[in-house]
């Protein structure tokens, strides 16, 4: 597997390949062009996709479709990944709608929210949008090998983070995107990401005139 | 100014001493113990803080209350940092919330939102829980230096970014949280991060299984 630094960069140049072809652009892309846009110098451009493959023409540069397809290969964006939430509070239910509606209305927007988490009583049982059943967490060790759950969203206070994440790495899950601030413990096998807005927020203090 | 890693672990370090403190921790903190918490080798704490100063006592470790107040000096943590929202839909009234009600329930968190901005008629001129008034995004330039606001957080249509970016770099904004998913282009003077949930996703989707 690549580094994680580049495979951030080739989810990048897959969205702008994405925004071209919506935008009916032309046929071929320079690496120029696509670092311009995703702000990477040219020859950082060549070597991310020159770890992958020959996916260009000397002098002539990319075929847009071509690399759009190839990337999307690559990255597992060729198919659909099925998504739950787990807590459904202020900012579960934002995401949730927002995954909900891209999912509708893009057709290059690979996720699908196919279930959500709580354990607040007045909440399961209810769905999101009229389409996403919100089941209680005891229940998650079984519905997320049964609904294929590749990727779970944890939305719960800091406090509540670790138990949901154990339940959920011995129910099989793999990849994780956390935004309780809170540092989390999993075993290797499991990818874990961090969307932490308090720790932007302080890193972007710092740069601040003191 | 230190690399942005760097940062990224103090801040994380801070959070961890104001949990410590906030459980009434013992006096002292063996760099081991704060990495384990951290989830960073103890070498690589000691590296970190070396770079600020001397803080630690060889074989005792650091006291937690000098450390913290320490940390929060170089973060800019102690003291009140103004944030503002541009774009006040579903993400930005969750973000809104979130950060007002830690400002008023946590003694340590140093983010206090102080205005929103959005261009629907029907947003202008209400108030977000009854305290932050939401003003006409035409306002931006001459309430930016007025309200002293440190840090603009972004939640705007992915095509309306880069034009409020500008408008907020021209009123003198000197860092930017944007959680539109798209490139936004800024001078070097300002500081810009991005908490992006969709390239986050994508990430997570390439460690799965092909
Ligand atoms: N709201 C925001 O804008 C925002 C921004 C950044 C980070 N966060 C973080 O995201 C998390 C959620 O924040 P929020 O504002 O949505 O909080 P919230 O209190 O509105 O929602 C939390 C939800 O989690 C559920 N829950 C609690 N414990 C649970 C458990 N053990 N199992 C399953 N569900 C459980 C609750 O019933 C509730 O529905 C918090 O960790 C917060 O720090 C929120
Ligand atoms: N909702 C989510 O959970 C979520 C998650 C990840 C990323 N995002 C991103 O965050 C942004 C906001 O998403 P949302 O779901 O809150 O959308 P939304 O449509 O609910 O809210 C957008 C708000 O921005 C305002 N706005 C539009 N153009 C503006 C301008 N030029 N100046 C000022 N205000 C303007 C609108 O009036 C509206 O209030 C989008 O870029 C989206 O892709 C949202």
């Amino acid at each position: 597997k690549a580094p994680d630094v580049v495979i951030r960069r080739l989810a990048l140049y897959l969205r702008i390949l994405q925004q071209i072809d919506d935008e009916e652009g032309g046929r071929f892309i320079s690496s120029k062009e696509l670092g311009d846009r995703a702000g990477v110098n040219s020859a950082q451009v060549r070597k991310d996709l020159a770890l992958f493959g020959e996916f260009g023409k000397q002098g002539v540069g990319y075929e847009i479709g071509y690399l759009r397809e190839e990337l999307r290969a690559i990255l597992n964006a060729n198919r659909t990944i099925n998504v739950a939430i787990v807590g459904v509070g202020e900012l579960g239910i934002a995401l949730a709608r927002y995954n909900l509606r891209r999912f509708t209305r893009e057709k290059h927007y690979p996720f699908r929210l196919v279930a959500a988490f709580d354990n607040d009583p007045a909440k399961v049982g209810r769905k999101i949008e009229k389409t996403v059943e919100i089941f209680p967490i005891s229940q998650l060790p079984e519905r997320l090998p049964e609904l294929r759950i590749d990727i779970l969203i944890i939305t719960v206070p800091a406090d509540a983070a670790q138990a949901v994440v154990d339940l959920a790495v011995k129910a099989g899950v793999r990849a994780i995107l956390n935004f309780a601030p809170t540092k989390l413990f999993v075993p290797p096998k499991v990818r874990l990401h961090y969307s932490d807005v308090s720790l932007e927020l302080q890193q972007l203090a710092y740069y601040l005139e003191s």
